[in-house]
């Protein structure tokens, strides 16, 4: 199956999204 | 398992889901009494909700660990999937509390949440940070120290995304090694 990655950039971004 | 529907419209899904715990060291009780499961959680979303409602692990009392593992695996050696296995370790000097442990344990988290080490992901069990006056350690773990090529993939990876220097070196300890010798004692299978 395919797995879900996420890069450190993005994790970060997510942090203070609404 | 089944994600509630808004978990799956509204938020970024997790290959995984972890589960956070704390252990706090209480020398009246049992270890397995001092260990707590805090919470689960399978979306980025509530990864940060959870990691910015905790305290930060440099102002932990001494003695005390987070640990963050797979659901299913109990942050202890004797657990089935952890038995096998073994660490990669990371020792801070005293004055690295300050400026460097915070920024470790978030990246290492974060590689284990984003999956970041590929398709050998699936050899992780989880991370554990011990907060010790005689030096912090962080630690992410794995399931089967014989594989050679997985556990040392998984080092070289963790050491780039933690910035080290290829001056420093980082060691892997199996747990069975670990469970039978004194620290200073135990060997290190592997090195990156």
């Amino acid at each position: 199956g395919t797995r879900i990655i996420y890069d450190r950039k993005f994790l970060m971004e997510c942090r203070n999204s609404p | 398992q089944e994600l509630p529907l808004g978990e799956i419209l509204d938020k970024y899904p997790l290959q995984n889901r972890w589960a956070l715990w704390f252990f706090k060291n209480d020398k009246n009780r049992m270890w397995q009494a001092n260990l707590r499961l805090v919470t689960r959680f399978s979306t980025v979303e509530d990864f940060w909700a959870l990691y910015d409602h905790i305290k930060p692990a440099s102002k932990l009392s001494c003695g005390c660990d987070y640990s963050l593992f797979k659901d299913g695996i109990e942050p202890m050696w004797e657990d089935t999937q952890n038995k096998r296995g073994g660490r990669w370790l990371i020792t801070l000097a005293k004055q690295q509390r300050h400026s460097k442990l915070d920024c470790f344990w978030l990246d290492t988290l974060l590689c284990l949440i984003g999956e970041m080490f590929g398709d050998y992901s699936d050899e992780l069990c989880g991370a554990v940070i011990n907060i010790r006056s005689k030096g912090d350690k962080i630690a992410i773990w794995t399931r089967e120290a014989e594989n050679q090529e997985a556990v040392t993939h998984i080092g070289r990876v963790y050491k780039e995304r933690l910035g080290l220097s290829q001056e420093v070196t980082i060691g892997y300890q199996a747990h069975a090694d670990t469970a039978t010798k004194s620290n200073s004692l135990t060997k290190t299978k592997f090195v990156v």
